[in-house]
């Protein structure tokens, strides 16, 4: 690896970042995420942490920009030149520039943003090109054939380590989650409402706007993450999502579409419409479903009513919908989520959540709806 | 025998293209004069072997297609080499 003549580095630990612009080749979400990814590379092999600014200056400016662009160094049309960045400083030093001349992607066709990302940030943070052909910070362009493998090598993170050390030992460690600064909604806010909670192979997926926090039951750790960062293909503002283990898939729903998922990977087929299911078109779209893996039925919630779907024979069974609160007691206001644990159905209705017995039929506990968070 | 002028003229074009990547990437001044006397020393030479060392190609100091294949691949707009 090699550093900067001079070895400029940044003096503070806590960088600041903003997109100035968007290339129109990817949705502005996979653009956050990609960067947001590609910070969180450097991120978790230094002391270093990034928090986003959604205007005026920050430390790294990123933009995307075609042939002169004031600076002095042009870009060149398609191919050749992919990005430039700056190394630490004041001003234009630390920003980041991407030829807007490329077909920008997010995945291995094209020229995939993260990876280009991940050197020129390497750039912004005071690191040089490197000679090694493993390194991220080799000058040329290599795309990965499975991006799920991306690693920093061994020369990266020596390089990057030489100009700021390793995470230091002696940053406290934060005992809780510590949500990060650019958190649309504050996780322990008590006015918290979600808009889709889904299980996921002994995880649980707590969706809202474009992101989604997944809390483990055996570490007790809660992540947050863009939506967009593990599947790029889906959309934001969910409607609802549920799991059937049988299928290990996610089925993820929004408007009168929805989506099979399993694990990173959209199925192929999506999205279908909501109507293959057996709703009848007066149902535009649904407000929360659970699958019960032991009855092998899935119950769609749609404003006070409920339908049952068969997961053997594949069809909405007769007699529905039905009154929730019929069958539901308790559960009498409009849904935005639900899912199951511990053998209780928590269903979310704003920044309320109800813990409903299946077996007693009745509403045993009223929590937060952020109950899950830690808070 | 002399190349045939397209020859001639790919082989500019080429040397061009080495020039201004070399220029970019490798501080090989502006005004640099392309050969001297000796064929295997010169400023041109020099920087394609650090190049070549750089990018991991092996070291002729000659524009092989291995060389010509890499000037032409997608890269960062960074230099190699800093001043």
């Amino acid at each position: 690896f090699t550093t900067f003549p001079n070895m400029p580095k940044w003096r503070k630990t806590q960088l600041t970042y903003r997109i100035v612009n968007y290339t129109p080749d990817l949705p502005r979400d996979a653009v956050d995420s990609a960067i947001e990814r590609a910070l969180k590379v450097w991120e978790e092999v230094t002391p270093l942490t990034f928090s986003r600014l959604y205007e005026g200056e920050a430390d790294i400016m990123i933009s995307f920009a075609v042939g002169e662009h004031g600076d002095f160094y042009r870009f060149d049309g398609p191919g050749n030149v992919l990005a430039h960045a700056y190394p630490p400083g004041q001003g234009i030093y630390g920003d980041a520039h991407f030829d807007d001349d490329e077909q920008w992607t997010m995945e291995t066709a094209g020229t995939n943003l993260f990876l280009v990302a991940v050197h020129e940030l390497g750039h912004s943070l005071g690191l040089f090109h490197s000679a090694n052909m493993e390194a991220v910070m080799y000058p040329l362009y290599k795309s990965l054939t499975d991006l799920a493998q991306f690693r920093l090598s061994q020369d990266d993170v020596d390089g990057i380590q030489s100009l700021y050390g390793s995470p230091s030992d002696d940053t406290p460690v934060p005992t809780k989650p510590v949500p990060p600064t650019h958190e649309p909604l504050a996780m322990c806010d008590p006015a918290l409402s979600l808009d889709a909670v889904s299980t996921l192979r002994g995880e649980v997926l707590f969706f809202k706007d474009r992101h989604f926090w997944r809390k483990s039951f055996r570490t007790h750790e809660l992540e947050f993450h863009l939506i967009s960062s593990f599947w790029p293909s889906l959309p934001s503002d969910l409607d609802a999502a549920y799991e059937v283990t049988s299928k290990d898939t996610v089925f993820v729903f929004k408007g009168n579409q929805f989506w099979g998922v399993r694990g990173g990977e959209v199925q192929a087929g999506y999205p279908r419409s909501i109507h293959t299911l057996g709703f009848p078109p007066t149902v535009k779209k649904i407000d929360a479903a659970i699958s019960n893996k032991d009855k092998k039925k899935t119950y769609f919630f749609v404003e006070d009513k409920y339908w049952r779907f068969d997961e053997k024979r594949q069809s909405m069974e007769p007699g529905f919908p039905r009154q929730i609160a019929e069958d539901f007691p308790g559960v009498d206001t409009k849904i935005d989520a639900v899912f199951e644990a511990f053998g209780f159905y928590y269903f979310f209705s704003g920044s309320s959540q109800l813990e409903f017995d299946p077996n007693a039929k009745k509403v045993t506990h009223i929590l937060k709806s952020n109950s899950w968070f830690n808070c | 025998a002399y190349p045939l002028d397209g020859a001639a003229r790919g082989q500019d074009t080429s040397m061009e293209l080495v020039q201004q990547y070399l220029e970019n990437y490798y501080n090989l001044p502006k005004d640099a004069k392309q050969f001297v006397r000796r064929r295997d020393s010169g400023p041109v030479v020099k920087k394609i072997r650090e190049m070549q060392k750089f990018l991991g190609l092996e070291v002729t100091g000659k524009l092989d297609s291995d060389t010509m294949e890499v000037i032409h691949k997608p890269r960062c707009g960074i230099p190699d080499v800093g001043d």
